[in-house]
């Protein structure tokens, strides 16, 4: 087992409390790297922490990760939580990271849908939508990644509140949606949007509201082809590369056409493990193979996104 | 806690465009509550749905009808669940 200074074991799944403290001793370990930023609360009022990897500056170009928005894909949340450790223990080291961390900075939300979280951990399994309530309804939740101001409420996304796919009353009208929004917005200074799910390993870039080719299609093609190969030499694992629409479906609301459409050119969705026959109940013994070859492929769109600054 | 007693994952390696469009069809069942969790979109990806045990049999003749084939993924989800959930209570001990 991989352990962090406080014992933490990485290649486990953990409920939100286990998470949200285990957040702190990264922070208190790493005092001149890391700071937990309060970007603000769910539905049912927990707080959604973002940890800032940054060496100083102020706004500085930025680059943002975030894990688990669909509650139900654990192996995101889990390849978030081993991808924030790595970073805090590669930074110094690994002179790639390092000189990375000189010019940028890197703002991880590692639990992007608390209150989806803990309701698969206490109620639903299978749960992948946020927990608001629906006016009129009896079923509760927003697919949160069919709520952004993107194609909203286009095709790929459906009108019905009892549908996992249902995008909400309005674009942004999931507080979890708007917490970030105003995030990104105020700091004006992303240049790389990566959306962590699972499972079907493929790695996208926009648009999923339609079918036409943006116009960074070729050098988003060519990252996302050159991030998938170092991520299968690791351990073969075997990834499509493509944009959502035209490699899985029409899909309107998500949140890297948004972060596109907004100006942050570098954009991503991984749809992590699982190669078996597990699905969304991947073993925990395939976290850490997963995080350590997602890595891989993060780490050269991150090191792309240093060296191609706009 | 809702549990998925005899529920099963099956998956289907689509063949045609023709099976596509009867997965999508199969898709907008709603009786049935089907959860989709890999959606019929082209024969490059499988298709992945957790039926709910009532729903079992219906929906394998549907599959049958229409010369589908198919294999469980995941024979009894609650299984594979509690599995997951006395792992993670070892862990947290």
């Amino acid at each position: 087992r991989e352990r962090g200074t406080g014992g933490f074991n990485f290649g486990a799944y953990h409920p939100l409390e286990t998470i949200y403290s285990w957040m702190d001793t990264l922070v208190a370990e790493h005092p001149n790297l890391i700071t937990k930023v309060e970007i603000g609360r769910s539905y049912e009022n927990r707080p959604m922490f973002v940890l800032k990897f940054s060496t100083g500056g102020n706004k500085r170009p930025a680059i943002w990760i975030d894990t688990g928005i669909h509650s139900r894909e654990w192996v995101s949340q889990a390849t978030g939580v081993w991808t924030a450790n790595k970073i805090a223990a590669d930074y110094g080291t690994d002179a790639s990271l390092t000189s990375l961390l000189k010019t940028m900075d890197i703002y991880m939300l590692i639990l992007a849908n608390p209150d989806g979280y803990v309701y698969t951990h206490t109620s639903d399994r299978m749960w992948r939508k946020t927990r608001s309530r629906n006016p009129g309804s009896m079923c509760r939740g927003v697919d949160p990644n069919r709520n952004w101001d993107a194609g909203f409420s286009g095709p790929g996304a459906s009108n019905k509140p009892c549908s996992d796919s249902y995008h909400g009353p309005s674009a942004h009208s999931e507080v979890e949606v708007k917490n970030v929004v105003n995030l990104i917005k105020s700091h004006g200074n992303f240049k790389s949007f990566i959306s962590v799910h699972a499972y079907s390993q493929l790695l996208m870039y926009p648009y999923g509201y339609n079918c036409r080719d943006v116009s960074h299609q070729r050098e988003l093609d060519s990252i996302g082809r050159a991030a998938v190969q170092k991520l299968t030499s690791l351990y073969g694992t075997r990834y499509k590369v493509g944009s959502i629409c035209k490699i899985i479906y029409q899909a309107s609301g998500g949140s890297i056409d948004w972060s596109y459409n907004l100006g942050i050119k570098y954009s991503f969705a991984f749809e992590l493990r699982d190669t078996g026959r597990y699905g969304f109940i991947l073993p925990a013994n395939q976290i850490i193979p997963t995080a350590s070859e997602t890595w891989l492929a993060l780490k050269h769109i991150m090191e792309y996104v240093r060296d191609h600054p706009y | 806690e809702k549990v998925f007693i005899g529920d099963q994952v099956i998956r289907i390696n689509v063949e045609s465009e023709e099976q596509i469009q009867l997965l999508q069809a199969l898709e907008r069942e709603q009786d049935w509550e089907l959860d989709f969790w890999l959606h019929p979109v082209s024969t490059e990806l499988p298709v992945d749905i957790r039926v709910p045990y009532s729903s079992l049999s219906a929906v394998k003749d549907y599959l049958s009808a229409h010369n589908i084939p198919f294999s469980v993924m995941i024979n009894n989800l609650q299984e594979l669940l509690d599995e997951e959930k006395s792992e993670m209570e070892e862990n947290q001990m």
